[in-house]
């Protein structure tokens, strides 16, 4: 009768002295809520799958995490969300790779391992199966966020210095 | 990326991970999370979601791996002299050590992440070589803790 569950919200550089009092307790609070979200469910007696989905729906909805509402931004600048889900004791399995307008992924794929007969589904078909599934839709300004477009526009200015060093580089090889 | 893994009153392990994948990727790039065995995984013994550089974790397959290293070990002491889970403390000492070596494994190709998983009597356990990772965990024995770095 014994439960346990744990959670992560990403690994990186998370940088102590840009981290504020206030996003490092919004950030504990928002892995708080996931834990109890899961928890509640495994100690009423519900299932492993339902406090998985419960928990990941939660940091799914919150912009601190690169996932759902917080993703980051592709080169496109559109949010490209991918998620997956096993069952243990009878190795059943979904996943989503791709999806833009679902706005709980973790929810697709579980979709997908429960409702088809398929482990993996991607881009649009997937929103497809979503909609179809009758799963909420959002549109994309929903997984807008402006420090993940910042993070984008940074990451574009370093790409584009990086592609001016490697061209000085060639010109000095060829003379 | 966000993941979870559970078990419930009835022996059951879930894992599940989701991600809006890498700033800036290109041309439909897919990392690790959506794949089976890669990011996520789960069998009757262990349950693990990963996060970091995808590509390592796919060709390491680091949640197959480690979630099946666990089952098979499983195996091997329940026949030797008794299931894992009735040696207090095992489970979770042989979890964390598959665990911090699939990790070790993944930096040594020259990638970076973290895991969690369960153990196969349940207890949550984690392993990361970047400076920090968003987790947390909590058991029906009163256990609860979310850090940072």
């Amino acid at each position: 009768g014994q439960w346990s569950i744990v959670i992560h919200g990403g690994a990186g550089t998370i940088k102590r002295d840009a981290m504020t009092p206030e996003k490092d307790a919004e950030i504990r609070a928002a892995l708080d809520r996931a834990l109890d979200a899961g928890s509640e469910v495994l100690a009423a007696g519900g299932s492993s799958l339902d406090a998985v989905t419960a928990a990941i729906t939660v940091l799914e909805d919150d912009p601190n995490f690169n996932a759902g509402k917080g993703a980051v931004f592709t080169w496109e600048e559109t949010n490209s969300l991918d998620a997956s889900i096993m069952r243990g004791d009878t190795l059943e399995a979904g996943a989503v790779a791709g999806a833009s307008t679902t706005r709980n992924p973790i929810l697709l794929a579980r979709k997908v391992m429960e409702e088809s007969p398929h482990v993996l589904l991607s881009g649009e078909g997937a929103d497809q199966f979503a909609r179809d599934q009758g799963l909420k839709q959002v549109k994309p300004d929903y997984f807008f966020t402006q420090h993940r477009f910042d993070s984008l526009k940074r990451h574009k200015a370093r790409a584009k210095r990086r592609e001016k060093v490697s061209q000085l580089d060639d010109d000095g090889k060829f003379g | 990326t966000v993941g979870a893994v559970a078990i419930d009153r009835d022996g059951v392990i879930s894992a599940g991970t989701s991600t809006g994948g890498m700033t800036g990727k290109r041309w439909g790039r897919i990392g690790d999370s959506p794949i089976i065995g890669a990011g996520t995984y789960a069998n009757a013994k262990c349950g693990l979601s990963a996060t970091g550089s995808g590509e390592y974790f796919i060709r390491l397959a680091v949640a197959y791996r480690v979630c099946s290293q666990l089952e098979r070990i499983e195996r091997e002491v329940s026949e030797e002299a008794g299931s894992m889970a009735s040696r207090p403390g095992l489970a979770a000492q042989v979890a964390q050590l598959a665990a911090d070596k699939a990790i070790t494994e993944v930096g040594e190709l020259g990638g970076s992440g973290g895991v969690i998983l369960l153990a196969p009597d349940g207890t949550p356990v984690w392993a990361f070589d970047t400076p920090g990772m968003y987790r947390g965990k909590a058991t029906s024995d009163g256990q609860r803790q979310v850090a940072i770095y």
